[in-house]
């Protein structure tokens, strides 16, 4: 039999390997409910949609696996240390945040124990407060002019609430300071009461 | 400037034009970029009201003027790399789509990959010169992913040497195709082929729907808007209803399939020749997957950083909400997502590109797995970030919810990628169908190549926690 690994959950490598073997074992549990329901004599289709839940499951966990190992493998080509760096912490936290939304795909299948789960979920807080001080420049990265945002809250000057302000007042309904609507229903209104 | 937001950026511990330039592909794709986007700032007649403060009809008719301001300038400029084009479009829609888009994005890529020469030599001028403006008419009213199950038929009548094209019942009427309400006057009509009496299936028809000059429907032809939706106010998405309509022989699309003048049917060479376009079309699904997160997260992490409220510890002045653990756990995660979904858009794009000459010289090896990974990422890729934004806009509190925001702009529309272009959950189970097959190729001792490999690692070595 092969040497069994040990999951270093500080180690992309090591949890790369992980997410693999999560997917292996579902896309192998999905094919034995095919294979049990082809036993119980059911059709090849009927078979296919009676393990649907497990296929999408298994297709998720592929999926998941893949964006893990190319974030993983990206790392491989940034030259900078610093951007590699702050690359490396965003990774590691995407990939551990993926295990504890998806706990219960590794525990079932064995590939960490409970006291690891809990193990990563101290480290994830570990991970945040490490990142707090890159979060506007790690957005900042992503280059998007104003105009193209289009958002008063994501502006890149952060005056949020004097253009808050000033966006509201161009409000077609603030076109006339009162409403039409108070001359034609609110005071006729009044008159008849 | 914000104060508050000056600091963040002198704390960073790394060049932000650096990392800038690894998501662009290199300094040079960054300096390209932004060329092309100050083409679109500096232009006047690209100034607008403000979407959010018009009405349907007002939205429609600016995005078709700019469209129309952007062909021209297109033009002028000599952008012709499809990258480019697709760096210009978005700096000028923004956040919103438009009406042509479809004549762009699948119209015209129709033409160029299933007109034979004579073909293409009538239509693509046509299309270039936007006499001919399309649309793309597959999905219908009670149809969707399932082609076999789509009803519109198109009958052989050797007799004229005419298509006769037909909407049978209320659930065949073409439904959702962007520009087919107000704006097209041909259609690529996607139906269901009989000639000689034998059914030979899905094949794509040109259809006039307009006077080309009135732009009045033409007789048997009951096309308009199908109405507001959740978003994409920009465009007429719109119904199409045949009745018993004639086309020409000529106007069925033969580059592969064919019908002769007597009726006698052509098969093409290959079923995999329509995987191509929709492997194309999901990777840039993935992208935009990517690129919506990461406007997502930059909104909600900016304005988490001026936004101060509430207290830590007792007396001292409000924190900054991004101070809080629950806040940077919503949001840190999802911008490690952008990141990650950036890098898979980058790889999946490259990867596209790369088997493309493959495909054109008749390799469809590395295709099959391509297109099932496309699907499959597809799926994961838009329902993630579809979740996202919302995590996003309600970490912005009541302010989120704001049209000033640009999150529930995002977020509408955003979220029909989930559905069109293959509803996720089939798309999953496309990915699954490849997943199954490779495994039980693994089963027999094959060894597999590519990405998934590793499900021939048989008897998935049991790992031994690390010891705690």
């Amino acid at each position: 039999a092969a040497r069994p690994t040990v999951v270093d959950i500080n180690d992309l490598a090591s949890l790369v390997d992980v997410y693999k073997l999560r997917a292996a074992i579902l896309v192998e549990l999905a094919a034995k409910s095919i294979q049990q329901e082809l036993q119980r004599r059911k059709s090849q289709e009927d078979a296919w949609n009676n393990s649907a839940i497990d296929l999408v499951r298994a297709s998720d966990a592929h999926c998941h696996y893949v964006v893990v190992k190319l974030f993983t493998d990206k790392l491989g080509e940034i030259g900078d240390t610093a951007v590699h760096s702050v690359l490396s912490t965003l990774a590691l936290l995407y990939a551990l945040h993926g295990i504890t939304e998806n706990s219960g795909d590794f525990l079932q299948a064995g590939l960490l124990t409970v006291p690891q789960v809990l193990q990563i979920s101290v480290r994830i807080k570990e991970l945040l407060s490490q990142l707090r001080p890159n979060a506007v420049p790690l957005v900042d990265a992503f280059d998007f002019h104003d105009k193209k945002l289009n958002s008063v809250l994501g502006r890149y000057d952060g005056n949020v609430y004097e253009n808050m302000f000033e966006w509201a007042r161009r409000s077609p309904l603030n076109a006339t300071e009162v409403h039409e609507s108070f001359h034609k229903y609110l005071k006729p209104l009044r008159s008849k009461l | 400037m914000n104060p508050d937001i000056v600091k963040e950026r002198q704390n960073a511990t790394f060049d932000v034009e650096k990392l800038t330039n690894i998501l662009d592909g290199g300094p040079q794709k960054t300096k390209r970029r932004r060329e092309i986007e100050s083409l679109v700032l500096s232009d006047q007649e690209f100034q607008e009201e403000d979407p959010n403060f018009l009405s349907r009809s007002e939205r429609y008719d600016q995005a078709v003027r700019k469209s129309a301001h952007m062909i021209l300038k297109l033009r002028e400029y000599g952008i012709a790399d499809p990258e480019e084009i697709y760096c210009y479009k978005n700096m000028v829609q923004g956040n919103h789509h438009e009406a042509m888009g479809l004549h762009f994005s699948m119209f015209t890529p129709t033409l160029y990959n299933l007109c034979d020469p004579q073909q293409s030599r009538k239509w693509l001028p046509l299309a270039n010169s936007y006499q001919v403006v399309g649309t793309y008419a597959q999905t219908e009213l009670g149809h969707g992913t399932h082609l076999r199950g789509l009803e519109t038929t198109a009958t052989y009548d050797p007799a004229t040497q005419e298509f006769v094209l037909n909407s049978p019942t209320v659930s065949s009427i073409k439904w959702w195709p962007g520009g087919l309400g107000k704006t097209s006057n041909h259609a690529i009509v996607l139906a269901q082929l009989y000639t000689q009496g034998n059914f030979h299936g899905l094949h794509a028809f040109i259809v006039p729907i307009r006077d080309t000059n009135t732009h009045i429907p033409l007789p048997g032809i009951v096309v308009g808007d199908i109405g507001p939706k959740f978003g994409f106010n920009e465009v007429d998405n719109g119904f199409l209803k045949l009745d018993n309509v004639r086309i020409p022989r000529e106007n069925m699309l033969m580059k592969y399939a064919k019908v002769e003048p007597d009726g006698t049917y052509v098969k093409p060479p290959s079923s995999k020749l329509t995987y191509g376009t929709m492997v194309f079309i999901r990777s840039m699904i993935v992208g935009v997957s990517a690129q919506t997160l990461a406007k997502s997260c930059t909104i909600a992490i900016r304005y988490s950083a001026v936004r101060r409220q509430s207290e830590i510890r007792p007396g001292e002045p409000e924190p900054q909400i991004l101070d809080y653990q629950t806040q940077q756990y919503k949001l840190f995660p999802l911008l490690a997502m952008a990141y990650a979904f950036q890098f898979v858009g980058q790889y999946i794009s490259e990867t596209y590109h790369r088997i493309s000459e493959d495909i054109n010289h008749g390799d469809f090896n590395e295709l099959p797995e391509l297109h099932a990974l496309s699907a499959g990422l597809k799926a994961f890729t838009t329902w993630a970030v579809n979740g996202g934004i919302e995590v996003c806009r309600m970490s912005c509190g009541g302010h989120g919810y704001s049209r000033s925001s640009a999150l529930p702009d995002l977020y509408v529309e955003f979220t029909p990628t989930c559905t069109y272009e293959g509803e996720n959950t089939v798309m999953m189970l496309q990915t699954a169908r490849y997943l199954v097959k490779s495994y039980r190729q693994a089963r027999e001792g094959q060894r597999l190549s590519g990405i998934v490999s590793y499900l021939n690692e048989g008897d998935h070595r049991r790992v031994q926690p690390q010891p705690v």
